[in-house]
Parts: structure tokens; C-alpha cells; sequence
């Protein structure tokens, strides 16, 4: 058999980094799982969290869906055209774990409609 | 649309002209240079279609205004790239001009000649990121150009309503532009 062409090869070759999110959908307020910290260093990386600790210079979160994580999920849904339910819904997750580009989501300056509240400045 | 905190734009005298080249070092294997070039070539022209702002390619990488390459991992600016999906790449706002894509993805100039299930169109992200470079953030619309995710294998290459009135905001209407054409545009698309 032909070795595989680069394309082939990537075709097997997913991304697991967000897909481990899924186990998140649905999950209820005051829940605590395994990995649930994960899904708020994404929060904080987009512009969403900020942290509450700090372990030298690693950021770190708990495992628990607490009230700062449901108003970080109405602040995402708001700002990514989503119906702000507040939890991890389907278009919700669905969103989360899409491609996306590597900018904040934060560093903004509202539009003349007033999108969104200012969190804070990045490096860029 | 939304901006970059403190509003940040190209602030040279007008006609603005941006010159832009790739990284001699990091390039793709599969695409030829000129399939690359074609892709931006064709990104930077619809921006320059709506504002008085030109764009033209140049062999000097390192004086250009608009610095383009494809990288992998951990690539020095802090925002290391995370191998194939998740992030597809990120652009600086004005008037630094570094514009990186993740160097792991299947990029794609032609999605009926590239098979891969995980590959992700070149052209639709360099006009985003295009507008990141300008001085844009990120956009609630979903149809809208600045709109931060794209799904694999999806072209999603014209400027809305939404992204033109953003970067209007910053820089003016390119003369030959006319606004209403782009509301009876979107009108027909969304029915």
C-alpha cells in the first residue's frame, strides 16, 4: 500500500485539547468534576475568569461550578451571540470546543451600541 | 464589532499603505509559496475594498509593516500554539503587524481538493486575523468576519455589515465603496 499523503494522515490526527469538554455539558451549578478547573483556564485564557489563586506564577482554579464560573458562562454566551442561559448548554459547548482564533476575547472597547463591559487589558 | 483596548489603529499620514511579508523560515511543506500568497493577496483585498488603507506584498521580512508566518508550539510571543484545532492562530493589534498561524493545522487554499476532516481554510483566517491587525477585537455577530471560531472545512471569507462598520470607524470609507450594496447583499443572504 501507498504510504498515506500528509492530508490522509491528518485526517486521523484530532484534537483532543477542548473535545474533553463534552463531559462538562449539562453540568449543574454547585457541581464538582474532575477537570472542571481545566474548562476555567479556558475562561480566564479568552477573558472571561480572573483568578483567584495563584501558585507562584501558575494560574489555578477549582474543580467546582460556582457563581463567579455562571456569571463567566452569561458573559461568554453574551458576548459570542449565544441565548444566556448561564450553563453549559449544548450551543454552548459546542462553541467552547470549536477552532478558534487565539485573541482575547476581552480586550475591548465597546462599540456604540455598548456590547460589552470591560474586564481588562492584555499584552496585545 | 468591538476594538482593542484604547482603540489602537495604523496612525500614518493618509493614504495609508502597509507593506507585508512571509517568514523565509516558517512556512508550510504541502502549499507553494504562491498558493499562500494568492490566499492573502485575495484576504488583504477585500479589506482594502471598504477603507482607504492599501496592502502590498514585499520580499524584506524584516522591515515590512505586516509580519507573517506559520509556527508551532511555544513560538516566543507568550501565546504558544496548541497542535491541530483549538487555536488556528492570532494576530497583534496596530500598529505591531505580527500575524502567526498555528503551523499544525491542515491549512487549506482549496476545500474541494483537501480532503482532511480537520482542515481549515486559509484564506477565511487570514481575513480575520487581518482584522485583528487593523485595530478590530472580536464580534458577537455570528455571520461577521470577526466572530472569534470557525468550524473545519468552512470558507467564511465576506466582510458584513458588522465588520465594515467597524473598521470604518477607524480608518474612513475607501471612496469607491458604497455601503448600501453591502445591505442588500446581507438582505439576500438572510432572506
Amino acid at each position: 500500500r501507498p504510504a498515506p499523503t500528509p492530508s490522509e494522515m491528518a485526517t486521523e490526527t484530532l484534537n483532543a485539547t477542548w473535545h474533553n469538554f463534552s463531559k462538562f455539558l449539562d453540568a449543574p451549578r454547585g457541581s464538582q468534576l474532575l477537570g472542571m478547573s481545566d474548562l476555567k483556564l479556558y475562561f480566564h485564557r479568552f477573558g472571561y475568569l480572573l483568578p483567584k489563586r495563584k501558585i507562584n506564577t501558575t494560574v489555578t482554579f477549582s474543580d467546582e461550578f460556582d457563581e463567579e464560573f455562571e456569571s463567566a458562562v452569561v458573559e461568554y454566551q453574551k458576548r459570542l451571540g449565544l441565548e444566556t442561559t448561564g450553563k453549559l448548554d449544548k450551543d454552548t459547548m459546542e462553541t467552547i470546543m470549536a477552532p478558534r482564533c487565539g485573541m482575547s476575547d476581552a480586550a475591548v472597547h465597546p462599540s456604540p451600541a455598548g456590547l460589552t463591559k470591560q474586564l481588562h487589558t492584555t499584552q496585545h | 464589532f468591538s476594538y482593542f483596548y484604547g482603540k489602537p489603529r495604523w496612525t500614518r499620514p493618509s493614504p495609508i499603505n502597509l507593506s507585508y511579508a512571509f517568514s523565509p523560515d516558517h512556512t508550510l511543506d504541502y502549499l507553494t509559496s504562491k498558493q499562500v500568497k494568492a490566499a492573502f493577496a485575495a484576504a488583504f483585498a477585500r479589506w482594502a475594498a471598504v477603507i482607504p488603507v492599501s496592502f502590498h506584498p514585499t520580499e524584506d521580512y524584516r522591515s515590512a509593516d505586516v509580519t507573517i508566518g506559520f509556527f508551532k508550539g511555544d513560538h516566543g510571543d507568550g501565546e504558544p500554539f496548541d497542535g491541530v484545532l483549538g487555536v488556528l492562530g492570532h494576530a497583534f493589534s496596530p500598529e505591531n503587524g505580527r500575524f502567526h498561524l498555528d503551523a499544525s493545522e491542515r491549512w487549506a487554499v482549496d476545500l474541494s481538493e483537501e480532503k482532511s476532516k480537520v482542515a481549515v481554510d486559509l484564506e477565511s483566517v487570514a481575513t480575520h486575523e487581518i482584522g485583528h491587525v487593523l485595530g478590530l477585537a472580536h464580534s458577537s455577530v455570528k455571520e461577521a468576519i470577526m466572530y472569534p471560531s470557525l468550524k473545519p472545512r468552512t470558507k467564511k471569507v465576506d466582510l458584513r455589515i458588522d465588520d465594515v462598520e467597524g473598521v470604518q470607524a477607524l480608518y474612513g470609507s475607501n471612496p469607491n465603496f458604497k455601503l448600501s450594496s453591502l445591505y442588500e447583499s446581507d438582505m439576500y443572504s438572510n432572506g
